[in-house]
């Protein structure tokens, strides 16, 4: 009976029981099962997600000892926020994207906001490899590996220091999270009008991915190309956003 | 195609309440099997010290191949979970056999986990037909593009 659980938080808020914190723990740690998941999707294989578990869990042991049962707040929105902190502040701290991936990645966004401040729009790829000196085909695998390193990481890698990653600026169609959504309005319509002055192409991926969560197989049918190249449009339109974002 | 959307929209808020719960079931599942074994001598770590064992998924199985698995945007935040309490799945998943776990025997812990698979294996197979709504629904909107374009713009 789910009395049991209120039981449990009064003997450990009130004591400090250790037993009854456990009991906490083992009852609540399936959301970290829940979080670590979705958190995973789109990472590199080299990411174990045990790690992300291990890293969640202390984020919901962290939740379980601050929480004030009294002031009357859902325990499990609280607790999945705690959790997800808890594995993207261990994803940031991690060096596991290769020093010459992160290096060229660099590269190619400061050679993107070179451009696009020049030419006042996001750059084709041709003019991109050129300001480079590099030639397009270059260009184009180093995006591609870029973007197999997965789709959370490549915001991880940009900002090491830890800027919102985009999974947490884009607004959730499902709407689950009044609070958060109200505090991130502001970045919302910021974020919505520079996608919305990106290129058609990159518009039409992130329209597509983020807004009408179509996978990235299914952005391929739509644009005619190969998922991967959607992958790489995909790498290429997140660090436009951010020049344009940041500025 | 706003239609479209909101049917779509609907489809995804039912899977994900149902993924929200199949994962709880997951968990709640694989830590007592876990406890089982423990009692039973076969493995010697205490739950608490095999916490991310238990609950991390094996590694790809045969979901790298599966061609609907791909990678989707997810938002990792609680669903909307309509008249909780009222339904079989808040019941298994209400009871709190982790408070009392050392006073319980093992054939209680058996009948619970027999309890857990039950109404887990009820939910996957909701899950599995919902995505498959879902996606056809996917499947219409991303037609519907590449047959007219960029309409309106959804980003707001
Ligand atoms: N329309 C539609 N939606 C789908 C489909 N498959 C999954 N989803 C939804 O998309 C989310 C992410 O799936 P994922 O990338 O495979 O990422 C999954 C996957 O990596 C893992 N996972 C979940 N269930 C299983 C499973 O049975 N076996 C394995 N090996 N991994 C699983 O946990 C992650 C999160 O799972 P969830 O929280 O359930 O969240 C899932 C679920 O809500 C589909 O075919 N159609
Ligand atoms: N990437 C990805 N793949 C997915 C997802 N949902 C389902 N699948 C794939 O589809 C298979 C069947 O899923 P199911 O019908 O829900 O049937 C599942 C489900 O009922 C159950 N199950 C899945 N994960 C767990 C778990 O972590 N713990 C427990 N106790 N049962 C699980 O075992 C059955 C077999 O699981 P699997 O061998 O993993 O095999 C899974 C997995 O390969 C998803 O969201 N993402």
């Amino acid at each position: 009976a789910p009395d049991e659980v209120a039981g449990l938080w009064e003997r450990f808020k009130a004591t400090g029981d250790e037993r009854a914190r456990e009991g906490l723990i083992l009852h609540y740690s399936p959301l970290v099962k829940f979080v670590a998941g979705r958190v995973g999707v789109g990472l590199p294989r080299n990411v174990d997600q045990a790690d992300l578990v291990s890293y969640g869990i202390f984020g919901l042991i962290d939740a379980i000892d601050k929480f004030e049962p009294e002031r009357g707040f859902k325990f499990e929105t609280y607790a999945i926020n705690r959790i997800k902190g808890a594995i993207l502040d261990e994803l940031r701290a991690l060096d596991w994207v290769p020093r010459s991936v992160r290096a060229r990645a660099r590269e190619i966004e400061r050679s993107m906001a070179e451009l696009e401040h020049r030419l006042q729009r996001t750059p084709t790829d041709e003019e991109l490899a050129d300001h480079m000196g590099i030639p397009l085909e270059d260009l184009q695998d180093a995006l591609a590996e870029i973007s197999t390193l997965g789709l959370v990481a490549l915001d991880e890698m940009l900002s090491p220091e830890g800027g919102a990653a985009m999974v947490d600026l884009v607004p959730d169609p499902r709407g689950t999270n009044p609070e958060a959504a109200f505090q991130a309005e502001e970045t919302r319509r910021i974020l919505a009008d520079a996608i919305n002055r990106l290129p058609d192409r990159e518009r039409l991926v992130l329209t597509l991915y983020y807004y009408e969560g179509l996978t990235l197989a299914e952005i391929g049918e739509v644009l005619g190309v190969t998922e991967s190249r959607v992958c790489q449009i995909h790498a290429k339109s997140v660090m436009s956003l951010r020049n344009r974002i940041g500025e | 195609l706003t239609e479209l959307r909101e049917r779509r929209r609907m489809a995804d808020e039912v899977e994900n309440e149902l993924s929200f719960y199949r994962r709880m079931l997951h968990g709640r599942i694989d830590l007592l099997r876990f406890e089982l074994r423990r009692r039973r001598g076969e493995e010697r770590r205490s739950l608490i010290e095999a916490l991310p064992h238990i609950l991390a998924d094996a590694p790809g199985g045969n979901a790298e191949s599966s061609a609907s698995h791909r990678p989707r945007h997810v938002v990792a935040d609680l669903p909307p979970l309509p008249d909780v309490g009222k339904r079989e799945v808040d019941q298994v998943l209400g009871t709190d056999i982790f408070a009392r776990l050392d006073e319980i025997d093992e054939t209680e812990i058996e009948r619970a986990i027999a309890g857990l698979i039950e109404v887990e294996e009820r939910i996957s197979e909701q899950r599995r037909r919902v995505q498959a709504v879902a996606d056809r629904l996917a499947k219409a909107v991303a037609d519907r593009y590449r047959h007219e374009g960029e309409s309106d713009s959804v980003v707001r």
